[in-house]
């Protein structure tokens, strides 16, 4: 059985609240290191891949695999149901029917139970190789929310070049162009604000911003995001969550011309 | 202008 209690509600929330509009129906891997999701949107150009680590749970028990077959709109539904500050314990039998929520809130004696039904979903799992990326970029997450939404009121696309003196996000619509670049920044006193890239050659990469904008509903889970960058492999857009957890995002590049 | 790729041509199916 699936037992596995989260401190707060509020982390699964936001997490499938970033999601829900990218991928519909998922199967929630659970297994002894934690619960995964992996899957892909519905015109195959994105991929999610979450991983709530059995060290983001206390406690955490999952005796053998259970695939969680659930609909995240009705997810959410449920999710609203509770405090951002509630105490969270997901439930499941081994080979289960309804995935079980409990909500406990940590000042008052209220507790509120709720089974969602769960779907048989016939998933494809990608297997997604080990990457040593040619640049990596960590930047403050509402600063790259900030350039894909503004960019995007110009054009669809959004070239991101990165070389050894910053990145620059450029874009060009019918209006006009634009681009935005950053460079290496350090701020002692407020180390999110920080812009890191690392870059071991060159990249120049274009990608759809509706997709990035999307990604960018995961902002309020982390106040940094790490961008992965290879020539001609899809960029990687990471928000890490606490005890090793992660969302992921995967973009397919537009190449050609 | 360029085409959009699809995710399932870089990654393996399992």
């Amino acid at each position: 059985m699936l037992e596995a209690r989260l401190e707060q509600a509020n982390l699964l929330k936001k997490v499938v609240d970033a999601i829900k509009d990218l991928v519909q129906d998922c199967n929630f891997d659970c297994n002894d290191s934690g619960v995964a999701l992996q899957a892909m949107d519905n015109s195959h150009v994105a991929l999610v891949s979450m991983m709530l680590k059995a060290e983001s749970f206390s406690p955490f028990r999952c005796d053998r695999n259970i695939a969680l077959g659930i609909n995240l709109t009705s997810l959410m539904k449920v999710l609203r149901c509770a405090q951002n500050e509630d105490i969270l314990t997901l439930k499941a039998e081994d080979a289960p029917d309804v995935v079980n929520l409990v909500f406990e809130s940590s000042e008052s004696d209220r507790l509120s139970e709720y089974d969602i039904k769960l779907m048989d979903i016939d998933q494809e799992h990608l297997g997604i190789p080990e990457t040593e990326y040619a640049a990596t970029i960590t930047m403050p997450s509402a600063e790259f929310q900030r350039i894909c939404r503004d960019l995007m009121a110009l054009s669809e696309s959004v070239a991101i070049e990165a070389t050894k003196d910053g990145v620059k996000f450029s874009c060009s619509g019918d209006i006009g162009n634009g681009a935005v670049t950053l460079r290496s920044h350090t701020n002692v006193e407020k180390p999110d604000l920080n812009v890191e890239i690392a870059l071991s050659e060159p990249v120049a990469l274009t990608f759809s911003l509706k997709y990035l904008v999307n990604f960018c509903k995961a902002s309020g889970l982390s106040s940094t995001v790490k961008l992965c960058l290879s020539n001609e492999v899809p960029l990687l857009v990471e928000y890490g969550l606490a005890s090793n957890s992660y969302l992921r995002f995967y973009l397919a590049p537009k190449i050609g011309d | 202008s360029k085409n959009q790729t699809s995710i399932a041509g870089f990654f393996k199916k399992h």
